[in-house]
């Protein structure tokens, strides 16, 4: 399903240049749960980005289904992450005017869906995630951890064949943490494919298959047994 | 050195009336090491800001060394919270538009520390959380855990008496956290009391007391015995 192949990302400022990225190939196949680790600043967020179309690469190729993604135009990569890929961010960027629940209808209006079941399917995203009761709320009058949920029930709403999750448990206590990773695996369960990124290693344990990054380099690609 | 007495705090929504916090007393002694923990919406950051003097309570009192923060003025308030208190924020809170140094300059500019001291005290804070190669980068050219560690290098610069620091190992590799927390009970052996929150249990046992919040109170207070 996902192509990288000697894929490199370079990082311009001034005189200096960093390789965020380098050498990287991998391929993840339809349905796959992969956990990205490694240390602060080993690239995993940039690896992510470019894996969700919203940075290109310096170097080398990324074909999503067998399609390169550097022929297109911006127009058909907007299309391609509004239908194609629910992403979940380090830093959640939620609109912070707008509440709960207006955050988590917004990929629903780019797919055109009416507003009454755009409305319901929002609430029920953020149920999901323990947060029907939040749904009012705005951003600022949400703690760090129910910010997150938000953005993960936003990513969720149009169950996406791909998603992207960077970091979604950073700020989530562990009984929560364990609801998030048992939501996702039951997406995955209806051919969803789920690539995140974490820290913690007993989050980590939840993916078949973990991708270990260290300076910008694939360190190991372990699948683990059947669980 | 903190006293909490009957704290309360509501915050009020339209119609709804949320009780984030109620009925808490808590004594913290100078020299502390103390760990918060508590499920997503627990009460945590809010516990933080008001010990913090970011934020007032409904009811109750709290006092800092003696001192009743409620009869005091602005000014006053932000007086203490500079010379007194480094505060970690839960999502950092850096100034976009300057470096890495200068982020951590700008608590010693309110000291008025000279500009060469001060550059080289903030230089000295970035490596010591690893980050002495990202200086002169912008926010938005650091990676999650990379901008943590720039918020915690802030708070820690001027070495304040109290230092409250909200997940300051939430985006951080195990590694990279236990060197945070090295550094934390590394300042605390200087009389500096620490007051952190984690969700992660082994960050948690770094602490000498561990309070454990639940629905805007606290479920238990655990002191444990020497490490
Ligand atoms: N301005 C506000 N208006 C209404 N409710 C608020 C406001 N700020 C916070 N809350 C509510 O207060 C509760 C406690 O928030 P707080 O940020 O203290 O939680 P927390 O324990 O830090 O959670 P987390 O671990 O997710 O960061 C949450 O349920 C939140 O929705
Ligand atoms: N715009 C930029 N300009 C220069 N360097 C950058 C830029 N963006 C990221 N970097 C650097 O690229 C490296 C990788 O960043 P990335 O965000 O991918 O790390 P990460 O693995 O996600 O880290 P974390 O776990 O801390 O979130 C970091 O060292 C960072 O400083
Ligand atoms: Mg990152
Ligand atoms: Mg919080």
């Amino acid at each position: 399903l996902l192509e990288l192949r000697e894929i490199a990302k370079i990082y311009r400022s001034g005189d200096q240049d960093f390789m965020a990225l380098h050498d990287l190939d991998l391929d993840i196949e339809r349905g796959e749960f992969v956990a990205v680790t490694g240390s602060s600043g080993s690239g995993k967020s940039t690896l992510m980005n470019i894996l969700g179309c919203l940075d290109s690469p310096s170097r080398g190729t990324y074909r999503i289904d067998g399609r390169d993604v550097a022929g297109l135009s911006r127009i058909e990569l907007a299309a391609i992450r509004n239908e194609f890929i629910g992403f979940v961010f380090q830093s959640f960027n939620l609109l912070a005017r707008t509440s709960a629940a207006e955050n988590v209808e917004l990929p629903m209006i780019y797919a055109r869906v009416p507003p009454a079941e755009r409305r319901r399917r929002a609430l029920e995203s953020l149920e999901r995630v323990g947060l029907g009761h939040r749904a009012g709320h705005h951003p600022s009058q949400l703690s760090g951890g129910q910010q997150q949920r938000v953005a993960i029930a936003r990513a969720l709403v149009t169950r996406p064949p791909l998603i992207l999750a960077d970091e979604p448990t950073g700020n989530l206590d562990s009984v929560t943490s364990l609801e998030i990773m048992g939501l996702l695996r039951e997406l995955r369960s209806s051919g969803i494919t789920v690539v995140f990124v974490t820290h913690e290693r007993d989050i980590a344990a939840y993916a078949d298959r973990q991708l270990a990054l260290r300076d910008g380099a694939i360190l190991s690609d372990t699948r683990s047994a059947e669980a």
